[in-house]
Formats: structure tokens, C-alpha cells, sequence
């Protein structure tokens, strides 16, 4: 199962 | 000038200890209200969250935003110098290049003082919304590690399965599976020991089991931990300081 990166989820500040 | 002090170590023993096998570099961010963190552990799948509000201190002040870039296993090689039961002062200048510790002993008149040098930190700035959660979980933190350490020793992935009233924690390995499944359970003497659940939506979640090992290592900070769910989007697992939280958002595995 492919495992995703945090930042792909959440917009640079 | 930076001046935190805790009435106990214990407290940023803990913190410290719970971070540092996840992330290695991290910018500790000062303000009046208190010290925040936010980093991002080295595969970039697990972001941490820590906030140590001035409530969390005996003392505290911060006239001025101070960014202090530490290097945490440094920073443990200090704290783990001092007893847990030692009052604990952070002390930092305005624009400094050391952070300095200060272990007091209550009973005896003992003061160690160490000095930890600053490091220039370059580090991604997440802005994380209020995030809308179809499931959230309030259980004992221990009982949750237990279930994480239990599940790893069959497979490196952990699924999380929440209908009405129960969350099944559950793993499919090579040479065999396992699952856990736990109920809402109200301990009215002992209500650290109560499970609750709140659930909008059924949730179906696999995470590595490598990060949610990593996660409870902050199970001595409190007794209850509290995880939030939704379909596709991290996982919140949240740990309560006396004043202040430590967070850890785990993106889920999932085919596209």
C-alpha cells in the first residue's frame, strides 16, 4: 500500500 | 530575554523524549503565550505539533519572538543530566546562539547549569486548518501503546476500523494476524481508564506501524490519548500537557 508524504495533505504557510 | 522556568523537569523530559526519535532538528518558537514547535520527522510522513503554553511554567517570560534551533539529540543528552523532580529554568538573550538550562534541586542546594549551542534551522512552515474529523477516539494512552507494540510484532502496518461503539485495531502479517477490538466504556471512579468514541462516519484506516510506535512514546505525558479520523486525510493523535498539547498528524496508507 502506497504511502503518502504529510506535506502532500496540508498547504505551505 | 526568555525565561521559562517548570517546577519539575519531568515535563520536558517527556517532550523531548517523545520527539526525538522522530525528528532531529527542530526551531523551538518563543513567544509570550509560550513555546511551539512544528516539525516534520525525517520520511515525511508524520508531522509533530508541540505547544507548551506559559501556563505550563512556574515562570515565564518572553519579551521578545525568539527562534531556538535545536538539535534534539543534543538537547536530551542535557536534559536527561538533570532529575525529573529538579525545577528546570530556559534561558535564552534576545538574539542569543546558546540556550541555556539551569537544574535546581529543591531539597539540597545543587544547581547544574549547562549550555546548548543554537543551530540555523531551515525548516517547511505547514499551516494546518481546523480539520473536520468523522471519527474521534478518547482512550487510556497506555492501552493504546500496548495495542501499537502488539499489532508491530505481526505487521508493519496497523488497519483502524471504527463502527458504532467499538474501534478494531487489526494486522495482517506473513505468518499470521491479529486484532484488538475495544468498546465504549465509561470508569465513572476512574475516568482516565474510560473509552469514548464519537463517530460521524464508519472509518477504515491503515497506518505504518513504525510511526504510531514512534507516537506513544508520549504515553507518559498523560493518560488518556485522543485520536481523530477521517477518510483520506491524517490522523491526529493528541497527547494534553498541563497547558498545551503535543500533536502528531499521520498521513494513512491508501491506494490512489
Amino acid at each position: 500500500m502506497p504511502q503518502p508524504i504529510i506535506s502532500q495533505f496540508f498547504l505551505p504557510h | 530575554m526568555l525565561e521559562g522556568k517548570f517546577d519539575e523537569a519531568s515535563l520536558l523530559k517527556k517532550v523531548i523524549d517523545a520527539m526525538k526519535d522522530s525528528v532531529k532538528l527542530c526551531n523551538f518558537n518563543c513567544t509570550e503565550n509560550g513555546i511551539s514547535v512544528q516539525a516534520i520527522d525525517d520520511s515525511r510522513v508524520l508531522l509533530i505539533s508541540l505547544l507548551i503554553e506559559a501556563g505550563s511554567f512556574e515562570d515565564y517570560r518572553c519579551d521578545r519572538n525568539i527562534v531556538l534551533g535545536l538539535e534534539m539529540e543534543s538537547l536530551n543528552k542535557i536534559i536527561k543530566n538533570g532529575n525529573a523532580s529538579d525545577m528546570l529554568t530556559l534561558v535564552a538573550e534576545d538574539s542569543p546562539d546558546a540556550l541555556n538550562l539551569i537544574f535546581e534541586d529543591k531539597r539540597r542546594d545543587r544547581i547544574a547549569e549547562y549550555s546548548l549551542k543554537l543551530m540555523d534551522i531551515d525548516q517547511d512552515f505547514l499551516k494546518i486548518e481546523d480539520m473536520k474529523f468523522d471519527a474521534v477516539v478518547n482512550m487510556p494512552s497506555a492501552e493504546f501503546a500496548k495495542i501499537c507494540r502488539d499489532m508491530k510484532t505481526l505487521s508493519e502496518s496497523l488497519q483502524i476500523i471504527i463502527t458504532k461503539d467499538s474501534v478494531k485495531f487489526n494486522s495482517e502479517g506473513d505468518f499470521g494476524s491479529g486484532s484488538v477490538v475495544i468498546k465504549s466504556f465509561t470508569d465513572l471512579e476512574k475516568t482516565e481508564e474510560s473509552v469514548r468514541i464519537t463517530l460521524e462516519k464508519p472509518i477504515n484506516l491503515t497506518f505504518g506501524a513504525k510511526y504510531l510506535n514512534d507516537i506513544i512514546k508520549s504515553t507518559p505525558l498523560a493518560s488518556q490519548v485522543t485520536i481523530k479520523l477521517c477518510d483520506k486525510q491524517p490522523a491526529l493523535f493528541e497527547y494534553q500537557l498541563p497547558s498545551g498539547y503535543l500533536r502528531f498528524y499521520l498521513a494513512p496508507k491508501f491506494e490512489d
